[in-house]
């Protein structure tokens, strides 16, 4: 079989938690959580 | 690290919601990770049946979550797209039940080094500590290996780590994202107080002479011995593989030294099932006769525990000699039991007998199928190893395959393939809704230490392929040729899944290779039914009678109606455009015109009392300047006097 014949659902790269969410533009306190208005003000 | 405080954890059993937003594989992704949670911590989860609060996962951007229980009511995890890694959400969920990331301790810098020009600009914040007033490491060493730890490339600006180990054999550690890590578990079972599980049963490696509480059957004809190596195989028990001296010991029938059709039965202490289904796994060595066989039994005990009843569960025959094969066993008991292991000697030579090691008992499922790979080093060691598993039918018949690529420098791939089957003419096309998952198992002795790597993917009918064929559909109608070893020609689908499934350093660590053993666990299962919307709570509603029982001891006045709300009667008043009535049981009347009235009359009264105020201010003050000035002429006149 060719050798392409796979679909990577990754595309190549090993992303974690945190390049996923700064791909997607997000500043989340320590890349991946989110606080509460409490703790933001 | 913990939050410090009470108010942040949640109960032993936390409620949650699946919302229609996630992907289909997510959820699947994210049940499974319940399983973990469930098999190693006292963490449980149960469906939302209108709880105060509960963990609401969500499709929402990123993966990310709140820290602790923040008593919000609806309390929101997400789960967004290339998010549905089960470890992924094993750390989530550890945020919410109270973990900060693991470099934030506050004793972090004794153990890696923060390169602060290598973070991106604006993200130092990200590398924060927090002071052990604030979090709480629960008394647990640092841990390098936890499944909260950044990865040494995190916020990086160029290519260069931002942090680095000050014990250099974890540079490549920190950051797994596997399972949960010995002290994860340690920390979390600390902070919730856990002493159990709920699926957890039992696991033996037979290190300790009271072999698990395991008894020898009086009934047989032979006993199972507890020995450390046999003459002609295994040379050492599984559990350590030979490498501890003095120790390493397994379960050994010596079907060499009986007659044919003799047993030797060994049976497990009692079990109290939770679930009511249950995976026995364990090891096996054969270096008997090929006829030699192992037969699964269940002695289950009735009501009044006297009586038990023994069947037959699973009769494992024709073991491959020379190496530890692993097996699984499906069992569904109910009531207390134990697990009986009966070897019985086949015809044949034999020069030795069973062997049996590091067995693991569980609530959970069982593996559909093991994927056995024996001599893996030589695939790692050879340039463009591509492995192709033997080819495996799902419980709903699709034929499929697994391919293993080790071709790549750094990272293995692992995909799933559909393949031509028997089955084909009587399933539906394009394949809907299969969730596989593929995992590859540590295999360290005792279940509750495997830190196993695994990944899922879930066909989609609707998915098409570049020239309008759709991916999932008959392997006979998109499929490529390929040849089985025997030379037998079928069908293979393109395969789905990743480049990135581990990295070739961590599958040489750990247990994932045992005596040069490779083992890969695959379930593929039908998940359509996680497509629907989860049922959600009806909010209770009082009954009729409680209506009338409550509201006859209160009597609502000027037309009031009585209602039933929280448990309690009360009365909901009349009230027209610009009038009502209010009050416990209606019996004041209010108005807009008495409102103005008030207002008015308020405003003019405050208006008044400020006029006098003012008023009595100004009179004093005025006075109080009169005196002055007539004391200060009499001083002038006086020194005129005096100067004269």
């Amino acid at each position: 079989t060719p050798d392409n014949f796979v679909k990577d659902i990754d595309g190549g790269i090993d992303r974690d938690i945190f390049d996923i969410n700064e791909d997607l533009g997000l500043d989340l306190f320590e890349g991946d959580i989110r606080l509460d208005g409490v703790q933001v003000r | 690290n913990s939050i410090i405080g009470e108010n942040y954890r949640w109960p032993h059993t936390i409620p949650y919601v699946l919302e229609d937003s996630l992907e289909i594989n997510a959820k699947g992704v994210i049940l499974n990770a319940f399983e973990r949670y469930r098999l190693k911590t006292c963490i449980d989860f149960k469906p939302w049946t209108g709880e105060a609060n509960y963990i609401s996962v969500i499709k929402g951007s990123g993966c990310w979550s709140s820290v602790g229980n923040r008593h919000v009511g609806r309390q929101e995890l997400s789960i967004g797209a290339n998010c549905d890694r089960i470890a992924t959400v094993q750390h989530e969920f550890l945020h919410a039940l109270g973990f900060w990331h693991e470099q934030s301790r506050s004793d972090r810098d004794d153990y890696v080094s923060i390169v602060w020009d290598r973070i991106q600009s604006g993200r130092e914040h990200n590398f924060n500590t927090y002071s052990d007033q604030l979090s709480d490491s629960l008394n647990v060493p640092y841990d390098y290996t936890s499944v909260m730890h950044y990865s040494k490339t995190a916020f990086q600006n160029g290519t260069e780590p931002t942090i680095v180990t000050r014990i250099s054999d974890f540079e490549d550690v920190i950051g797994q994202r596997m399972d949960f890590s010995d002290y994860d578990l340690l920390k979390l079972n600390r902070l919730y107080n856990c002493s159990s599980s709920l699926s957890f049963m039992d696991s033996c490696n037979f290190e300790l002479e009271n072999v698990c509480g395991m008894i020898q059957s009086s009934g047989d004809s032979a006993d199972w011995q507890r020995v450390s190596q046999i003459p002609s195989g295994p040379d050492s028990d599984h559990s350590n593989m030979g490498q501890c001296e003095g120790s390493g010991f397994f379960m050994h029938f010596n079907s060499s030294s009986v007659n044919v059709g003799a047993t030797a039965v060994l049976e497990s202490r009692v079990l109290y099932p939770k679930r009511g289904f249950q995976c026995l796994q364990f090891y096996v060595y054969n270096s008997g006769s090929e006829s030699d066989q192992l037969n699964i039994y269940i002695r289950e005990y009735s009501a009044d525990s006297v009586n038990s009843s023994l069947t037959l569960v699973e009769e494992i025959k024709g073991i491959p000699s020379g190496n530890w094969q692993l097996y699984y066993v499906t069992l569904k008991v109910t009531n207390k039991f134990r697990v009986v292991f009966e070897g019985r000697r086949g015809s044949g030579a034999s020069l030795g007998g069973l062997s049996i090691d590091d067995i693991n008992l569980s609530e959970t499922q069982c593996p559909h199928h093991v994927w056995h790979i024996r001599n893996f080093t030589q695939f790692i060691e050879s340039p463009n190893a591509t492995l192709y598993s033997p080819p495996f039918y799902s419980s709903k018949g699709y034929a499929f395959q697994i391919h293993l690529d080790l071709s790549q420098l750094t990272n293995v791939g692992i995909y799933f393939h559909l393949i031509s089957g028997a089955n084909d003419d009587q399933l539906q096309w394009p394949c809907p809704w299969q969730q596989a998952t593929m995992t590859l198992l540590d295999q360290n002795p005792d279940i509750r230490q495997r830190m196993s790597n695994q990944r899922s993917i879930t066909t989609d009918p609707f998915m098409t392929t570049d020239n309008g064929n759709y991916f999932w559909d008959r392997p006979s109608k998109v499929g490529e040729v390929a040849l089985f070893p025997n030379g037998t020609e079928f069908r293979r689908n393109r395969g789905y899944g990743t480049s990135a499934f581990i990295t070739h350093e961590r599958l040489k660590s750990r247990d994932f290779i045992k005596g040069n053993d490779v083992f890969i666990l695959l379930t593929v299962e039908d998940i359509s039914h996680l497509n629907s919307t989860q049922v959600q709570p009806i909010p209770s509603m009082p009954t009729t009678a409680s209506v009338e029982d409550l509201c006859s001891q209160i009597r609502c006045e000027n037309d009031g109606i009585c209602a039933v709300r929280d448990d309690k009667a009360e009365c909901r008043c009349q009230a027209g455009e610009d009038w009502w009535y209010m009050g416990e049981r209606c019996e004041k009347r209010g108005s807009t015109r008495d409102t103005i009235v008030i207002a008015a009359s308020s405003t003019a009264a405050v208006f008044a009392a400020m006029l006098i105020v003012t008023l009595v201010s100004v009179y004093c003050t005025k006075k109080k300047y009169r005196k002055r000035t007539s004391s200060k002429t009499e001083a002038v006149t006086l020194e005129n006097k005096n100067v004269y």
